[in-house]
């Protein structure tokens, strides 16, 4: 049958197109080709023999693009899946290589590694064999850009808890790109609490499932102190705070209808006795084209 | 634009009031 | 706490000589990480005032090698990119604002920004440390970073909107808005911790005094600031501060920080603005105090031989008369010797700057009386505070004129006599016959004779 054979994909562009990182699902990062939604991916597939010969049933490369939910693993959702035959079934009796296109590919999401679900898209090579086929994946990160808003307001809300704190927060938009600032403000109406400190976080909410099968996982990007001590009525705390410090994504909503990733900044103020009092307000963050 | 929000002056009242 | 001092001390030790490594190699990034670290000791809540300023100082040292590093860097060319955004995203907001101020000073230095926006940004900024002893501190060194670098030009040097650097209106109010923040975290200060430890804050607010005070002193320091500026758009805004305040601590210390760091033209010029304030202070200031301080420093002003003196139409005796009037009718409960220690100041003004004008030494004698007429005072016991300071009033004349002829002339001088008792009435006649044998001066008319007479009654009957 033959001793087998070593695979290595390479894309035409892979000199000049750039990388990105990202997230494995062991916790590392690591670099991997960027492509954009249309873009096309070209380049060979090398087949290096190991011995004199190998059989095969088939050769092909496929561009997949699928979501992973951790528990269940078992079941890959493949949202797109394109083929392409390299060789028909036969004999190699020398190391080949064979060239691939895939032209104007659609990857309608962003990749995402997440606590609970993973979107990856990849090319495969399969040697299909009459025993164990002969696989190789070369990872690919996607990314979605978006224009930059029509209408983008800001969020200004007073809250509070009565005859105790009362404040009107105010945050300079709704949607943020990823390298953007938050400018704000926090203006105090009533103190009569004795306030520590206050902080800016940034949490992250993963959803994944449906319906009562809902599961939601948060995780706290950020803390960002903005202010330390105690003000009185009338105070005014300026907020000014660079997302490009934080390892964010665009805000994914209900993707392929399995998982949706959110953002909210949360106003923590937290007093003498440590007791803190919040206020959660999702924002939108987004992906804008690089100069 | 990283320019700080307009904000609303403090009066000498509230600036100098004791914590309540 | 001087363990905790120590502690400290050894952390920013350790990370002061972290940074300067990380520097000498080039690592900027490394270098801000132990500077953050170095100011993350100035977040502590267990040092005293004492405590904490030997730690900022320990800091501020060390700061100035990082900004130095960061000036060389820019002067040589290595422009670092987004350096003032970088060190925005410190989490903690003390070390944040304390490499912010540094980056912004090199900024300024290095002419890569406007400064004029940078200072607003910076005493802007610096209201998220809403502590009072860390936002004191904080603010301080803000203004010890731009003392030599705030604009003092009538007019923006600079075409270039982006490089503005701002006039002298743009340093008058960066300094008096850090002013107000300051006097406003020192005053909050009083209201921390328990009622119990009222005493020891406010013995450790008073060390403090000299912070808030420096703001005033870098106003005084700006040359382009003329009477005019100081009129409109520095002394109004100082003592509606002072004023509003309502601290005792804060409005002695500040109104006399006034009179000490402006020059006596200035306070020539808006005296009647300066007195106004005092009748408007707190009820336990000392206001006598402070404007004996005035009255002394006006009075030397005025006998200096390197100045025009009083202008002839500045009416400074008129106007402190009516000026004390009026704090003395608005504070009704300013102890009589107080009163008349204001009365003592005012002759003491007279006799220095109106050497002729007998008639003003008689127009205080008067109110003296007056005033005393409307108490409803009589025989002043000899040793009350009120009988020691009446015949301090009543020598000034009789030391100043060494004659009695003079001293004659005072139509009110007796007046306010009787209201002594015998013995002060006894103690004042023997002083001003004593005075008139030691300055031997003969009687020329049986009128005078017979006035004199009156004068030491209390001898003679």
């Amino acid at each position: 049958l033959g001793q087998g054979a070593d695979i290595d994909i390479a894309l035409d562009d892979a000199a000049t197109r750039k990388q990105a990182e990202i997230k494995t699902d062991d916790g590392r990062k690591e670099k991997l080709y960027l492509f954009y939604d249309g873009e096309s991916l070209t380049g060979r597939v090398n087949v290096t023999l190991k011995g004199k010969k190998l059989e095969h049933q088939g050769i092909r490369i496929e561009f997949v693009g699928q979501i992973e939910l951790y528990y269940d693993r078992g079941n890959h959702h493949e949202f797109t899946s394109l083929v392409k035959e390299l060789a028909r079934p036969g004999e190699l009796t020398q190391s080949t290589s064979y060239p691939f296109e895939f032209l104007n590919v659609e990857k309608p999401y962003e990749s995402y590694t997440g606590a609970n679900v993973r979107l990856r898209y990849f090319l495969r090579v399969t040697i299909t064999k009459r025993l164990t086929d002969t696989v190789r994946e070369m990872d690919l990160v996607v990314h979605t850009l978006s224009h930059y808003p029509e209408v983008n307001s800001s969020i200004k809300m007073e809250v509070g808890i009565e005859d105790c704190l009362h404040i009107e927060f105010e945050y300079n938009k709704s949607k943020y790109h990823l390298k953007d600032v938050i400018v704000g403000k926090i203006y105090f109406l009533l103190v009569r609490i004795k306030i520590k400190h206050m902080e800016l976080a940034i949490i992250k909410r993963e959803t994944t499932g449906s319906g009562p099968n809902t599961f939601n996982e948060n995780e706290t990007i950020a803390k960002y102190e903005i202010m330390d001590g105690a003000p009185v009525r009338g105070e005014s705390i300026p907020i000014r705070l660079f997302l490009s410090g934080y390892e964010l994504t665009p805000t994914m909503r209900d993707v392929n209808k399995k998982f949706s990733v959110r953002y909210y900044l949360n106003l923590v103020l937290v007093d003498e006795e440590e007791r803190r009092y919040f206020k959660q307000q999702e924002v939108t963050l987004w992906r804008k084209a690089d100069k | 634009d990283t320019s700080r929000l307009d904000s609303k002056r403090q009066t000498l009242d509230d600036a100098y009031a004791a914590p309540a | 706490q001087e363990k905790l001092l120590e502690e400290a001390q050894q952390v920013v030790k350790v990370q002061a000589f972290q940074m300067k490594r990380s520097l000498d190699k080039g690592k900027l990034m490394d270098g801000l990480k132990n500077a953050s670290n170095m100011l993350g000791e100035l977040r502590t809540s267990l040092l005293s005032p004492k405590g904490y300023y030997e730690l900022y100082m320990s800091v501020c040292d060390e700061l100035r090698h990082l900004e130095q590093y960061l000036l060389d860097e820019y002067q040589k060319g290595h422009k670092i990119a987004d350096l003032y955004e970088l060190v925005q995203y410190a989490g903690n907001i003390v070390p944040r604002l304390y490499l912010l101020i540094t980056v912004g000073i090199v900024y300024i230095k290095a002419h890569q920004s406007s400064r004029k926006d940078i200072m607003k940004d910076l005493v802007e900024m610096c209201r998220g440390v809403q502590h009072p002893l860390r936002g004191l501190f904080l603010r301080n060194y803000l203004l010890q970073c731009t003392r030599n670098y705030l604009p003092d030009t009538e007019k923006d040097e600079s075409d270039n909107p982006e490089t503005a650097g701002g006039n002298i209106e743009d340093s008058i109010d960066f300094i008096l808005l850090n002013f107000a923040e300051m006097n406003k975290l020192w005053v909050r200060m009083q209201h921390q911790g328990h009622s119990r430890d009222w005493e020891k804050r406010e013995k450790e607010r008073n060390e403090l005094r000299i912070l808030v005070g420096t703001n005033l002193v870098r106003l005084s320091q700006l040359e382009t600031v003329d009477v005019e500026r100081y009129k409109k758009d520095i002394l109004p805004e100082v003592i509606e501060q002072v004023v509003s305040c309502r601290d005792t601590i804060a409005q002695e210390y500040l109104m006399e920080c006034i009179i000490q760091v402006f020059p006596d033209e200035f306070h020539l010029q808006t005296l009647s603005m300066f007195l106004k304030a005092c009748a408007d202070l707190n009820t336990a200031v000392n206001v006598k105090n402070i404007i004996i301080a005035m009255i002394d420093r006006l009075a030397l002003f005025a006998c200096r031989d390197d100045t025009a003196g009083i202008p002839s139409d500045l009416k400074l005796f008129d106007i402190f008369s009516l000026q004390i009037a009026g704090i003395i009718e608005a504070r009704s409960d300013m102890p009589t010797e107080d009163i008349v220690a204001l009365q003592v100041s005012l002759i003491n003004l007279a006799l220095k700057c109106y050497q002729d004008r007998v008639d003003y030494i008689d127009k205080v004698l008067e109110t003296t009386a007056a005033i005393f007429e409307k108490l409803k005072l009589e025989h002043l016991k000899y040793n009350s505070a009120v009988a020691k300071e009446l015949q301090r009033l009543l020598k000034i004349p009789v030391d100043s004129y060494n004659n009695i002829l003079t001293l004659l002339k005072l139509q009110h001088y007796v007046r306010v006599v009787e209201y002594l008792d015998y013995e002060g009435r006894k103690t004042i006649s023997a002083y001003i016959i004593n005075n008139a044998i030691d300055n031997n001066l003969p009687v020329p008319s049986q009128e005078q004779v017979d006035q004199i007479l009156t004068l030491v009654a209390p001898l003679v009957k």
